[in-house]
């Protein structure tokens, strides 16, 4: 058994849609998984690209590509490695 | 839906009536203009079209159920093949699977496509995609340049019909009586205070028990709180932990059992973000920092394959209960078996939780000499592990009826299809 590591992961709710949000009509069933690639691997990043790469792009500026999927962001996890985005629908 | 944003590599994974292509473009062009990835379809980062240039994209999907109610390029995976193939060159489309029963369809670029040059500007020009001219995916890094260490694992488990009786847990009615019977008594007290105190039109969270339905007209009376007395820190914690989605995520999470699939006991940075939706719905995100080594610095589970890719690992749960289209996915890119649970155990878990009358199981895997030596157990490259590929035939209850075997460039596909016995 592990003792938490400094690196435990953090969460932050976006509570101004999380509070509020109706799936009453939403269907939901099976998803679509996209999933793309810029490198390789998070040690094999172009130059010119920050260290952390995509992870450096503000959480704000997904926002408006989410729009266009119909996806509301209600919470972040994040961590060194990965930041979890939990969406609405 | 779901998203997850490593430094290299972002993973989308969105439900329902949801229109994740037509985000794509935005997708590279944030990728190229806020965290700086080359771009080869034009001159500018100032010209609209201006998108990163992929090293490799996949996009999969379960067979349609209702093609009717999606929208844009989703209504049929012919339409969504066209779109990614005016988007990328070099891809190639597949379908894994009984045509005629539950299938899978994945569309896939390879690094190190062929490069052809762009479209002219005004060729190819569509009123869904802003994209005029097609991405080249693949040229970043070419193929030969990938490190031979680098291992990827994503496991799915697709999963229809599920047993009404466990879909109930997906209800948020149901979630709430559960939270109310988990909260301490002395805010059940204080929330009844509160809710006497305007007029007792609502019991709600008693710890004699109350039903979902009387729970919802805790909605109603809260309405009025603004012009009576003010619910104490207490009431409030009882409000919270009966009515937040995230609240009650996390109950459902932790009651059905979602929670210990990757128990803390063994991954005890684990951090998990459930979410109850209303009237019913859950989807939950997971992400999982490697055990610490020895010396206490943080180590990975690819330890063995000295994989540059440490603590990156997540795990996303989507479910829909509703009796007419029930629906649960799963998917992990844990690697399985190491220092870990074997893939088989996971499966068997997932399944319990849901009881699916029918599920398919899909492991991506790269090949190659350094992957995953221990074996998950699902792969082409276990056998050693036969124990573990046995269990992953004979899952309890359960009859398998598919495995087919795609033997990419550079990944392994083994799908696999069981039907309750």
């Amino acid at each position: 058994t592990f003792s938490p590591s400094q690196a435990t992961p953090h969460l932050t709710i976006n509570h101004d849609v999380a509070a509020d949000l109706d799936s009453s009509n939403a269907f939901e069933g099976p998803e679509k998984l996209l999933e793309v690639w810029f490198a390789p691997g998070p040690t094999s990043l172009p130059a010119g690209v920050p260290q952390n790469g995509l992870k450096a792009v503000p959480s704000d500026t997904w926002v408006g590509m989410l729009d266009m999927v119909n996806c509301k962001i209600l919470s972040v996890i994040t961590s060194e490695n990965v930041d979890s985005y939990l969406l609405s629908e | 839906s779901s998203m997850f944003v490593f430094p290299h590599k972002i993973i989308l994974k969105t439900c329902g009536t949801t229109t994740l292509l037509l985000g794509l473009h935005r997708l590279l062009r944030i990728a190229a203009v806020d965290a700086g990835f080359p771009y080869h379809n034009t001159g500018s980062l100032d010209d609209i079209k201006a998108a990163a240039t992929p090293y490799r994209v996949f996009y999969s999907r379960k067979n349609f159920l209702f093609p009717d109610k999606q929208q844009g390029p989703h209504r049929s995976w012919k339409q969504e093949v066209k779109y990614l193939d005016d988007m990328f060159e070099g891809g190639s489309a597949y379908m894994v699977g009984k045509m005629n029963g539950d299938h899978w369809y994945l569309y896939i670029t390879s690094p190190g496509a062929t490069h052809t040059p762009p479209r002219s500007p005004d060729e190819g020009k569509t009123t869904i995609s802003p994209t005029r001219s097609k991405i080249p995916a693949g040229l970043v890094t070419p193929a030969e340049e990938v490190p031979q260490n680098v291992s990827d694992e994503t496991l799915e488990i697709l999963m229809t019909d599920l047993d009404p009786e466990n879909a109930k847990q997906f209800y948020l009615s149901h979630a709430s009586a559960v939270a109310c019977e988990q909260v301490p008594l002395q805010a059940q007290e204080a929330r009844k205070a509160a809710h006497d105190s305007l007029g007792g039109l609502s019991e709600s969270c008693t710890s004699d028990g109350t039903t979902a339905d009387e729970i919802f007209d805790v909605d109603d009376v809260d309405k009025g709180a603004g012009t009576a007395t003010p619910m104490t820190d207490q009431a409030v914690l009882a409000e919270s932990l009966t009515t937040e989605g995230h609240a009650l995520g996390t109950v459902v999470s932790n009651n059905c059992g979602l929670s210990d699939v990757y128990p803390t006991s063994i991954y005890p940075d684990a951090r998990i973000d459930a979410y109850m939706f209303a009237p019913c719905g859950f989807s939950a995100n997971g992400v999982i920092p490697a055990p610490p080594g020895p010396d206490g610095a943080q180590s990975s589970f690819d330890e063995g394959n000295k994989s540059t890719n440490p603590s990156a690992h997540y795990f996303t749960v989507h479910v829909t209960p509703e009796p007419d289209c029930s629906f649960a996915s799963f998917e992990t890119n844990v690697p399985g078996g190491q220092k870990g649970r074997e893939t088989a155990d996971i499966i068997e878990h997932v399944v319990r939780i849901f009881r699916p009358g029918r599920f398919s199981v899909t492991l991506f895997e790269t090949k190659g000499k350094g992957v995953n030596p221990y074996g998950s157990g699902m792969g082409i490259h276990d056998g050693a592990n036969a124990e573990s590929r046995q269990r992953l035939e004979r899952i309890p209850g359960y009859r398998r009826m598919d495995r087919i075997v795609h033997d990419f460039d550079d990944y392994d596909l083994i799908f696999r299809f069981y039907e309750r016995e």
